[in-house]
């Protein structure tokens, strides 16, 4: 592994959570001190009023923003700008969207099962108008168990350095060069849950499958819109998240 | 590339 020491790995650690904190959206303090705002049963009601293509394009818009933090994240992260533009481009197509959802869940309270949504917090019910129950109620589902693992900050940030830094991803050029990336990244992880006697996060944390899964969920539900509504998403979804998703 | 012209754009992009 290029990152061989124990400076350059304890180097690697800093330059992650650095990096996530400069990019993570919304800082922790704020998302909870945010927490009692709750959505007004008018207002939730108004959310349910709105028609399935504006939901949809609302959602497509706030799941933009978050997509181009976690850009900005990855490259930020040592040797990510270093890889050729063809892997750079691959690991964030296939893993923006998920470190998106692992993002979630300090948006998430598992308390009243609400997550924030454009300045109040709301439960599942909020976004009824999707017509996509199943995935929402998978997606508050996942947040609901990775919350429960109480991870720090610093957890967060080095784990989806790794959900994004994935040798496994087809039609990456430099496997080699994101394998090794991909190790350093895992000894960074490993060194700083040691350090903070949390090793036991490694065997709690979902399996790689789940966070895929919820992504082909995403991506079917799109189609289906895609199939009834051409016009909605050619003319008004993000450029962003139409060359990432449709 | 042109398929991915908006992530080529923030890539080459200097941090923001």
């Amino acid at each position: 592994a290029p990152y061989a020491s124990l400076t350059e790995i304890e180097h690697l650690v800093q330059n992650v959570c650095k990096s996530y904190r400069e990019t993570c959206q919304l800082r922790l303090e704020e998302l909870l001190r945010q927490r009692a705002n709750l959505f007004s049963r008018e207002e939730v009601s108004s959310y349910q009023r709105k028609s399935e293509w504006e939901m949809w394009e609302r959602c497509a818009h706030r799941l933009t923003e978050a997509i181009q933090h976690v850009v900005e994240f990855a490259k930020r992260l040592s040797g990510f700008m270093e890889l050729c533009q063809n892997d750079q481009i691959i690991l964030l197509k296939a893993g923006a969207m998920e470190v998106v959802l692992v993002r979630m869940c300090r948006a998430y309270n598992a308390d009243n099962h609400t997550v924030f949504f454009e300045g109040k917090y709301g439960g599942v019910e909020l976004f009824r108008a999707l017509g996509c129950g199943e995935l929402i109620g998978s997606i508050f589902d996942f947040s609901h168990s990775l919350s429960a693992l109480r991870l720090s900050e610093d957890e967060i940030a080095l784990y989806t350095a790794l959900v994004l830094i994935n040798a496994n991803r087809p039609g990456l050029q430099e496997k080699r060069k994101v394998e090794q990336l991909q190790c350093s990244l895992e000894l960074a992880f490993h060194h700083h849950l040691c350090k903070t006697h949390r090793q036991g996060v490694l065997a709690q944390l979902p399996p790689k499958g789940r966070l895929r899964s919820l992504c082909s969920q995403h991506l079917e539900k799109l189609q289906v819109f895609q199939h009834l509504h051409p016009i909605v998403v050619q003319a008004a979804f993000p450029p962003l998240y139409k060359e990432l998703f449709s | 590339q042109e398929k991915h012209r908006i992530l080529h754009k923030l890539l080459q992009n200097g941090n923001s």
